[in-house]
């Protein structure tokens, strides 16, 4: 028997929202102490990682460990008919086939019930070792999502440059060439802040179409950490105010 | 242009 029940329903709403672009069918892991997924894109150029603790839940209950495969694309439907103040209670019974979810609302009393069907996904095998990130840099999320939104309309690519006085974003194209850089920014207004912590300089070039899809996860977290090293993919890292982290993983474009 | 590396050397379990 699975239920939990978060009492701000948005949260889940944005979460499937910020995934559904890139993964289609997911296995959901569920266990007594949280809910976590993990899967990668068609192309295996990019990767998603969610993981929830069950501290953030009003009421969590899981008694074992369950694999619920739900298509990504249906959820987001059936998440449509949450409204945005509403509570959202997932349930599953062992060996389930269907996942029920109730939505909300103390308010005006409205109550609705989806009972969406599970799936069979045969997925890969995912092992993604601990790594010591040597560039770390923690931007606000608006405004990294601005710079990359930005920066596709001049470049499919940009290069990402950090060392310890700033991160560069630089794009060359048919228009010309250019680069948004930020410094280390401690100011007092929590929001305007950028903190690089750089042990050793990287340089790497990403797809900005997949950075793009990342940032729909803005408006989840006031902050985007992105983790660098220049032998592994960066990790873009949006971090859920008392329920866990949401991550993405994009493979660097290598020059030949 | 950089040509796009995939994940799967890194992450894949094999």
């Amino acid at each position: 028997m699975f239920e939990a029940k978060l009492t701000e329903g948005l949260i889940l709403k944005k979460i499937v929202e910020s995934i559904k672009d890139i993964v289609t069918d997911v296995n959901i892991d569920i266990s007594p102490s949280g809910i976590s997924l993990q899967a990668m894109d068609s192309s295996h150029v990019a990767l998603v990682s969610l993981n929830l603790s069950m501290d953030g839940f009003e009421h969590y209950r899981a008694d074992t460990n369950m694999v619920l495969g739900v298509s990504i694309a249906n959820l987001a439907k059936v998440m449509k008919l949450a409204d945005n103040n509403d509570q959202i209670t997932l349930q599953a019974d062992q060996e389930a086939t269907h996942l029920k979810i109730i939505f909300e609302n103390p308010k005006t009393e409205r109550t609705t019930e989806f009972n969406l069907n599970l799936i069979t996904i045969d997925s890969e095998h995912l092992a993604i070792p601990e790594t010591e990130y040597s560039s770390v840099v923690t931007i606000n999320s608006g405004e990294f999502s601005k710079i990359c939104k930005e920066l596709f309309s001049l470049s499919e690519t940009v290069q990402i440059t950090t060392n310890t006085d700033y991160v560069q974003f630089s794009v060359e194209g048919e228009v010309g060439s250019g680069q948004v850089r930020l410094g280390h920014n401690d100011s007092e207004k929590k929001e305007d802040q950028t903190i690089l912590e750089v042990s050793e300089s990287v340089q790497q070039q990403f797809a900005i179409r997949y950075l793009n899809m990342f940032n729909k996860a803005s408006t989840l977290s006031s902050f985007t950490r992105l983790c660098l090293h220049q032998e592994q993919p960066l990790v873009v890292e949006f971090k859920i105010d008392n329920l866990g982290v949401l991550k993405y993983f994009l493979a660097p474009k290598i020059s030949d | 242009l950089g040509k796009q590396h995939s994940l799967c050397p890194y992450y894949l379990a094999r």
